[in-house]
Parts: C-alpha cells; sequence; structure tokens
C-alpha cells in the first residue's frame, strides 16, 4: 500500500561536543504502510535530549532547509506526567496524520512532524512551509488537533521558524492559535 | 489518484508482517 509522499525518519541525539548537524542521523526511510509499521519505534523509548523527526524525502528537519525557512510548526506542549500515558499516542496519531495525507488539500503544505524528549518537558510539532498562508495552517491546525483528541480547551500554538530562531524569551510569539 | 489513509485503515496494518 504505497504512501502519497516517501518520508524519512531521522534520529537526533544532543552531544554538545559536536555541531548541531552532526547530531542528526538519517534512520530509514518508508513509503509504504507495510514499511512504516516494521520501521516505526515508540517515542518512550527515546532518553532524554533526544528527538525524532519524520520528514517528507527531500526535506531536511531543520530551520535552515529551503523548505522550512518561510515556515513554521503547530507546537503541542506535554505537561511531564503526559510522557508515561500520552506520549506514544500523541506521536503515533502525528504520523498517522502525515503518512495518511490527512489534511485535505493543504497536506502539501505539511513538511513533517518532529518529537523532542526533554527533561523540562517533552515537545510534538507539526512543521509547515509557508508561516504565511493562514488558511492552509490554521485548516492543519484545526485538523491536527482534532486528531489528537485535544479537548476544545486545550490551545496549541503556531509558530513562524524565524521567530523561534530569533526568540529572546524561551517562548516564541504565536502567529495563530486553535 | 491521491493515497489517503483514515487511522483505522492504518492501525489494521500495525501486526501485519512486511512482505519484503
Amino acid at each position: 500500500h504505497p504512501l502519497q509522499n516517501r518520508w524519512v525518519l531521522w534520529f537526533f541525539k544532543s552531544d554538545r561536543g559536536r555541531a548541531w548537524q552532526d547530531n542528526l542521523h538519517q534512520v530509514t526511510m518508508v513509503d509504504t504502510v507495510e514499511d512504516f509499521w516494521s520501521h516505526i519505534q515508540l517515542a518512550s523509548k527515546l532518553s532524554p535530549g533526544c528527538d525524532y523527526a519524520l520528514f517528507k524525502d527531500g526535506i531536511q528537519p531543520m530551520w535552515e532547509d529551503s523548505r522550512n525557512q518561510q515556515g513554521g510548526r503547530w507546537l503541542v506542549s506535554l505537561a511531564k506526567q503526559q510522557r508515561h500515558c500520552e506520549l506514544d499516542r500523541l506521536w503515533l496519531e502525528t504520523l498517522l496524520c502525515l503518512i495518511g495525507d490527512s489534511f485535505e488539500e493543504h497536506s502539501r503544505e505539511v513538511c513533517g512532524a518532529v518529537i523532542n524528549i526533554r527533561p523540562k518537558g517533552d515537545k510534538i510539532a507539526v512543521w509547515t512551509s509557508d508561516a504565511e498562508n493562514q488558511a492552509s495552517v490554521l485548516r492543519i491546525g484545526q485538523v491536527y488537533k482534532e486528531r489528537l483528541g485535544l479537548s476544545m480547551k486545550t490551545i496549541i500554538g503556531y509558530q513562524a521558524h524565524t521567530d523561534t530562531a530569533s526568540k529572546s524569551n524561551s517562548l516564541a510569539k504565536n502567529k495563530f492559535v486553535v | 489518484g491521491k493515497k489517503q489513509y483514515d487511522r483505522e485503515f492504518l492501525l489494521d496494518f500495525q501486526f501485519m508482517p512486511a512482505c519484503i
């Protein structure tokens, strides 16, 4: 069962002694439903300081990539206790949204998704290519929030990568919220 | 045509061995 896009799974392990890019490794590539299931790993198996990223083939999971420079991310910040009960479910649902081409005609705006395992709180984000395309960004956010089963009162924010890159404090401003 | 799969369809393949 072929997927609409070929996807690359990346692994990142932070190592202060090395340049950021050198800590990023391509794990595998999937382009069928069967491939996906035979390669995918549980997020909770990752140790703190590590990330997974699933990105369309040809797009690197970094701001500098030409398909990410003008884009941004829908960010889901998890409370510490959510790591044990919600993390794997939320990450798997995110991946199913990606490989299932679930964002209607806006799916072509989706670049990939990243999960960061961090002591101060894990984060899952869906990256899109054009932060100025309000219609697509908002529709992707609405579908994503619904697919994650987040309650109406849980607000998720969209931040442009340029804002995240230049933020002074730890919180970049939200360009959109749903 | 568009290859779009909903979550139920995808989950059906979760424990099926990949045919290599």
